[in-house]
């Protein structure tokens, strides 16, 4: 563990309080893409199946619990809860596009040919672009309310500091994650844009608001 | 480098 790691995790536990907090206090998803949340779920129910055969820490075993109970919870807030502010006719990303390369990705590169290392390496994949359907209604709807941006900047911020993470177990433990690491570098980068508009605008007082 | 990492990150 170091401290790009740790701050990166608490980044991402972070974004996920804050999108519950969004939704409990607008009594409302609107703004949230019900279908990169199911992803988000996905990603990490078939990345965290370890939980049943392996031991890392208590850390990670809380943390992995954590990230799959949310995720299923915020998708239980979306579907039941506050489904009549989910508006699905703004939310037509083809999830599809995402699944079947993803899992052909996962034939192609993994660590080992088992199903939990293959459904690993899917993850890995998935993850990277799984916030594509919520980039994708940003720029549809082009505007969003702040408390959102707030929530997609802990979630960006929290691949951002991966990297450095993975730099420096390079140094200190010769570590390296290829797979990971190419996959956390392209997820990173879709954040680019999103960056670029929250802290011209938002950090600056202003409504996120793409240029028309 | 480690050909085939632990899976200790989140």
């Amino acid at each position: 563990m170091n401290i790009f790691r740790l701050l990166g995790d608490l980044s991402h536990l972070a974004s996920i309080l804050i999108l519950l907090q969004k939704i409990q206090s607008t009594r409302s998803c609107r703004g949230i893409s019900f279908k990169t949340q199911a992803l988000y779920a996905t990603v990490f129910i078939t990345r965290y199946l370890d939980l049943f055969y392996d031991w890392v820490s208590l850390y990670n075993f809380v943390m992995k619990i954590f990230f799959i109970a949310s995720s299923c919870y915020v998708l239980y807030l979306m579907k039941y809860k506050y489904r009549p502010t989910h508006d699905p006719s703004i939310d037509t990303f083809r999830v599809e596009y995402l699944l079947g390369p993803c899992a052909v990705l996962a034939l192609l590169f993994h660590y080992r040919f088992t199903l939990p290392e293959l459904l690993w390496s899917f993850s890995i994949f998935l993850e990277s672009v799984a916030i594509l359907p919520q980039l994708f209604m940003l720029q549809r709807t082009g505007e969003a309310e702040t408390i959102t941006t707030h929530y997609l900047a802990a979630l960006g911020a929290y691949r951002a500091l991966y990297i450095p993470n993975w730099i420096y177990r390079w140094f200190t433990e010769d570590m390296v994650d290829p797979i990971a690491v190419t996959a956390g570098i392209v997820q990173t980068a879709l954040y680019l844009d999103f960056f670029y508009v929250y802290f011209t605008k938002v950090l600056q007082g202003q409504k996120f608001e793409l240029p028309a | 480098p480690t050909a085939s990492p632990q899976h200790d990150e989140l």
